[in-house]
């Protein structure tokens, strides 16, 4: 553990705060796309099911089970809550996510390290998680005003991304043996996605007015 | 790879 990754886990779990008080305290998921949760919630299921087989540590432990819990309750809230649900812009929010989930099990079955059921899973779990905000990138285009709380979330997603690469470099410099390409290739994508977001939500934060994705 | 596949992390 570095103060990279403990810094990118806490960002990570500090963007679902953000994301289920925006819900629970304004009860509304305006402009938050659930096909981006539901993918997040798969992605989550699928990494995390070493939960029953393999112990690294009582914080990782924690944190999965967390990650999942809140997953969880974010789809529930935008898919079954007698009044958020009604706030979800089911028209804005039209990616076509079951080809993300096609695509990166394709990619999972040839690219992965060990051809096992759960170490494919998880390369999937990988894969899918570099893609899984394409959705809600998408939606942010089509949204217009982006309310303060959904902004944030997506900046502290992609925090906890760049973080996680600095993590990588520092135990890369520290560690002996320590090397994971498929890990390094799709967190790098995966944060490249970020970067348009990152421009405007900078800028807009910058001129002091509201965020607006052109 | 090893070391990676522990998957030590989150």
């Amino acid at each position: 553990m570095n103060v990279f990754r403990l810094a990118g886990d806490l960002t990570h779990l500090l963007s679902l705060v953000v994301l289920l008080l925006k819900i629970v305290a304004t009860k509304s998921c305006r402009g938050v796309s659930a096909k981006t949760q539901e993918l997040y919630a798969i992605v989550f299921v699928t990494r995390y099911l070493d939960l029953l087989f393999s112990f690294v540590s009582l914080y990782n432990s924690v944190m999965k089970v967390v990650f999942l819990g809140s997953a969880f309750s974010i789809v529930y809230f935008m898919r079954y809550h007698k009044v958020v649900r009604h706030t979800y812009d089911r028209e804005l929010d039209t990616f076509r996510s079951s080809f993300l989930v096609a695509g990166s099990m394709v990619l999972a079955l040839l690219i992965n390290s060990k051809y096992t059921f759960f170490e494919v899973l998880w390369t999937f779990s990988i894969y899918l998680e570099a893609v899984a905000i394409l959705p809600q990138l998408v939606m942010l285009q089509r949204t217009g005003n982006i309310d303060n709380l959904t902004g944030n979330y997506v900046f502290l997603l992609g925090m906890y991304r760049g973080l996680y690469i600095l993590n990588w470099i520092y135990r890369y410099s520290t560690e002996r043996r320590y090397w994971q390409m498929i890990v390094w290739v799709s967190g790098i994508i995966q944060t490249a996605l970020y970067a348009d977001f990152f421009y405007y939500y900078l800028k807009c934060w910058n001129e002091n007015r509201t965020l607006v994705i052109p | 790879d090893e070391q990676g596949r522990k998957h030590d992390e989150l």
